[in-house]
């Protein structure tokens, strides 16, 4: 699938 | 949330209120790129509207997502409406086509998922990246800059170079490590290196932001 980060940060 | 991550977000709030404490005490947008506010409203809302789909991480990130997206509207409205008599567009010249079309081209290339919140997520990186240049261009056409204008682009400067430290520590505190994110992270600071050393050798010692 992805090995995307979650995007938390801004 | 570490230190460095909280620090350079409050960097970033601290950018924008000098730039409305700018231009709300002097009624006007002199100096001040309308394009590079216009990258960043782009920025935000390509980033942030994940929102609108669920992306709910704390009440911290969600309430930072809308006062980003909020203050930059406003300040393009600002600079469009009440303070337009102020603005000079001959200044503010720079090619937006090159870094949205780049930013564009980045997002195709460098990203975690080739679906359309991943992408749309890539090009607000890559955008953010180069969107202070419109800004830094102004300042190197008229080769001055007054001093509340450098304190805003400084403490832009220090929200990103602030975030390095962040993956640092993230990368050996978390074993997290987001390769998009610091690649154009560590641009994004390159950027800044010039004006941050006649910030730090002149504005920080009272002399007036001038290039030689």
């Amino acid at each position: 699938s992805t090995m995307s980060a979650d995007h938390d940060e801004l | 949330m570490n230190i460095f991550r909280f620090l350079g977000d409050l960097s970033h709030l601290v950018s924008i209120w000098l730039l409305l404490h700018k231009m709300t005490t002097s009624k006007s947008c002199t100096g001040i790129s309308f394009k590079t506010q216009a990258l960043y409203a782009l920025v935000f809302a390509t980033r942030y509207l994940d929102l609108l789909y669920g992306s709910w991480h704390s009440m911290y990130n969600v309430a930072m997502k809308i006062f980003f997206i909020g203050s930059s509207l406003y300040i393009l409205y600002l600079i469009k409406v009440p303070f337009k008599p102020t603005r000079d567009p001959a200044i503010d010249t720079f090619k937006l086509e090159y870094l949205v079309g780049g930013a564009l081209i980045m997002s195709l290339i460098a990203n975690y998922e080739y679906s359309f919140p991943e992408i749309l997520w890539s090009f607000s990186i890559w955008l953010e990246a180069v969107a202070i240049l419109p800004q830094l261009f102004i300042i190197q056409r008229t080769g001055e800059a007054e001093n509340i204008t450098t304190h805003y682009v400084a403490a832009l400067g220090a929200y990103r170079g602030l975030y390095i430290p962040n993956w640092l520590y993230r990368y050996f505190a978390e074993g997290f490590f987001d390769p998009i994110a610091v690649i154009a992270g560590i641009i994004q600071t390159v950027i800044y290196l010039d004006f941050f050393y006649i910030y730090f050798t002149k504005v920080l010692k009272g002399q007036k932001f001038e290039l030689p």
